[in-house]
């Protein structure tokens, strides 16, 4: 048996969002521990790892780890059925093959449930090595997410560069270029939220598809901050930290001049 | 001409 029940049921819903415009199905791994989701997107560019925590719940059950094979879009559309202040509960038997969606309103005056069926997915785990980043940027999570945005309407190509000066990125295409500096403000009074800190061992200046830097953007809304660990040579890993729930982490991998 | 990467070139399947 499994059951899981997230008051702040918005989160699953902002996840889902994260994640679906670059995975159509993947296994929900469920264990005593949380659940946790490793999936690549069909081009096996980037991947998707996403960890939340069985304390992060207000209630969870895990009698037997197994994977929860899920359609995202199909999910997507179950959970726009759940309002921003719903309480959340999913269940699954050990043998069956459906999840079971509750949301229940705040005032508990509306409760809705919804069956999904399961999927046999198989799953490509990869071992991602441990990676001694020589360059790590902690921003505004929305900050990055306009970033992306703005630049994409120039090109398909981002450089994104970490030097003494701050972290450049620049795209460049037939319509001409453009360049975006963000710059370490630490040592300045600027609020929590707006900090950007820059952490760098050596410079690195590596390229990356914009297409996919705004499908992980799409994770601004689950938390206020966003990390960008590079080194040369090695895939961007983009994580969005979940206070007491989890994370998100995305990798991509980056372009080479050909 | 810029060459996209796949991960498999990084990452081993566990």
């Amino acid at each position: 048996m499994f059951e899981a029940r997230l008051t702040k049921g918005e989160l699953i819903k902002k996840v889902i969002e994260a994640l679906k415009d670059l995975v159509t199905e993947a296994n929900f791994d469920i264990s005593a521990t949380g659940i946790q989701l490793q999936a690549m997107d069909s081009s096996h560019v980037s991947l998707c790892a996403l960890q939340m925590k069985a304390e992060g719940f207000d209630h969870f059950r895990c009698d037997r780890s197994m994977p929860l094979g899920i359609n995202l879009s199909s999910m997507s559309k179950v959970l726009k059925c759940c309002n921003k202040d719903d309480i959340v509960t999913l269940k699954a038997e050990d043998d069956g093959d459906s999840i079971n969606f509750m949301f229940e309103s705040k005032d508990q005056d509306k409760i809705s449930d919804f069956e999904l069926k399961l999927m046999d997915i198989d799953s490509e785990h990869f071992g991602i090595p441990d990676t001694d980043y020589k360059a790590t940027v902690t921003m505004s999570a929305s900050e990055f997410t306009r970033i992306c945005n703005d630049l994409s309407i120039l090109g398909e190509t981002v450089a994104i560069s970490v030097g003494k000066d701050g972290v450049r990125f620049s795209v460049s295409g037939e319509m001409g270029t453009g360049n975006m500096t963000v710059r370490d403000n630490t040592s300045s009074d600027t609020k929590e939220a707006d900090r950007v800190e820059i952490d760098m061992e050596e410079p690195v200046n590596l390229n990356f598809a914009l297409r996919y830097l705004k499908s992980f953007a799409k994770a601004a809304p689950l938390t206020d901050r966003v990390s960008l660990c590079l080194s040369r040579d090695v895939p961007l890993l983009v994580k969005y930290e979940i206070p007491e729930f989890g994370s998100l982490s995305y990798y991509l991998a980056p372009k080479i001049d050909d | 001409y810029w060459l996209q990467r796949q991960l498999s070139a990084f990452f081993n399947d566990a």
